[in-house]
């Protein structure tokens, strides 16, 4: 099974992950 | 035949360099070709069409049939296992796949009554700190992709895209497909008590989107939501009203606490102690990156739940939940292997699109089944019904439901951060 998430959001956020990478619930994810 | 085989004597001949190079040319032309122009198919409303593309492993999946095989599969994991057998079996299975069994909860092997409730387990509260940061992982997985959205197309692996409007649907107001069912543009011009007529089946606009006349949402906090009667295909849905009276006033006041701190976490002011007609922040139908506030952009980002991972879903951040699209389709792999094999993967399979806003504009969460888990739960949607057996929807369509009853005073299904969505379970 599958996530993806879809959304806006100011062109500077970036993510704090690496393709590839193993991550739990509640992880950072991205951030501005 | 033989003779002619082994003695035939094989003549080479050189050929001019010019015409090997030649030949370079035209396939490395054909090629890049393919890749400029791809086999892009248009329908009447300019939406693309998706087929199933890829190499013939995937050809040979597409003639299995994974939906019938993915109920077999969870039912025969909904059977009952012995309780002596159950630790040794479990044990073997975290094994195998890699589970934390001091994180579950419970801890006792012996009261999981089958694998398909084992696979379905719940954590320990704490198990799992959140981030203080304004995006956080929805599940246990691994990162597949990630990036943003250029031109309407998400990424699925490197060089291979897919269509956002595939994803997510399009609102299609006035096309006559069964399987498409009322959106609220259908109903904007609609008044209150009005009957509105979609698809040919009558019912109250209290009884879809909830009014005063409605019952209020349900007690017992965010699990035993219930969204408001929802398009569903089958037509006796319509008309059932949902179990949504309040039990006591102590229920209301935590629900009505719990919308506050979404409304807080999203950066909203809203009167949550007033009426209920604060909404706060502009509703946007469009999903096209064309279409984000300035300054904004449209990201992706692609978590894929390996077997042994724990497969409830959360949110990734305080957000209002205001549709669901539910597209059934085909329950392939979503294994990398496949990811990287067949294109449109992600919108061949069956899925639940739940869209909504944040802080910074939309915002929707897919969750895609596969062969082994096409069943997708959403805790607050108790309509939602997904991996049924029945007739096929044409490709591209959907139900879809609203929860504007949820929460009158966001319009939608209030999130909190990292708080239990649903999950995906065997077969």
């Amino acid at each position: 099974s599958t996530i993806v998430l879809i959304f806006e959001a100011p062109s500077d956020f970036e993510f704090a992950v690496q393709a590839g990478q193993k991550i739990k619930v509640g992880q950072k994810l991205g951030d501005l | 035949l033989f003779k002619a085989w082994t003695e035939t004597p094989t003549k080479w001949y050189p050929i001019p360099i010019a015409v090997g190079a030649l030949l370079l040319v035209v396939i490395q032309y054909r090629k890049n070709s393919r890749k400029r122009n791809p086999e892009v198919v248009l329908d009447q409303d300019g939406v693309e069409v998706v087929k199933l593309k890829g190499p013939w492993q995937v050809h040979v999946m597409g003639a299995l049939p994974l939906r019938n095989l993915s109920r077999l599969w969870g039912y025969m994991n909904s059977l009952q296992l012995p309780v002596w057998f159950r630790p040794y079996g479990f044990k073997m299975y975290a094994l195998a796949f890699g589970c934390n069994l001091d994180e579950i909860d419970p801890d006792d092997l012996q009261k999981y009554a089958s694998l398909g409730d084992f696979f379905y387990r719940k954590l320990k509260p704490g198990a799992r700190p959140v981030d203080d940061a304004i995006l956080v992982s929805p599940a246990d997985g691994t990162v597949l992709h990630f990036g943003t959205i250029k031109d309407s197309r998400v990424e699925q692996v490197k060089g291979i895209t897919y269509s956002l409007d595939a994803l997510l649907g399009v609102e299609r107001p006035g096309t006559p497909t069964a399987a498409v069912k009322s959106t609220r543009s259908d109903l904007d011009n609609v008044n209150d008590h009005d009957f509105a007529n979609v698809n040919g089946i009558e019912y109250t606009l209290d009884q879809l989107i909830g009014g005063q006349n409605s019952p209020a949402r349900p007690a017992g906090g965010t699990d035993s939501r219930s969204p408001s009667p929802s398009g569903d295909p089958a037509p006796q849905k319509f008309g059932e009203q949902v179990d949504a009276s309040v039990n006591s006033e102590a229920n209301l006041t935590d629900t009505i606490a719990h919308d506050a701190g979404v409304a807080r976490d999203m950066g909203v002011s809203a009167a949550v102690e007033g009426s209920p007609v604060a909404r706060p922040i502009a509703r946007r139908r469009s999903t096209s990156d064309k279409d984000v506030r300035p300054g904004n952009s449209l990201f992706f980002s692609v978590i894929y739940l390996a077997p042994g991972d724990y497969h409830r879903f959360h949110s990734p951040t305080a957000w209002v939940v205001e549709k669901r699209r539910h597209f059934v389709g085909e329950l392939f792999s979503v294994s990398p292997f496949m990811a990287k094999r067949l294109e449109n993967l992600f919108v061949l399979n069956e899925r639940v699109a739940l869209l909504g806003r944040w802080r910074h504009g939309f915002f929707g969460m897919v969750p895609v089944g596969a062969t082994n888990v096409g069943s997708i739960k959403v805790n607050f949607d108790q309509e939602l019904r997904t991996n049924v057996r029945g007739r096929r929807p044409p490709p591209g369509t959907y139900t879809e439901a609203v929860y504007s009853a949820a929460s009158p005073i966001l319009n939608g299904q209030p999130l909190s951060f990292a708080e239990e969505m649903g999950g995906f379970c065997l077969g």
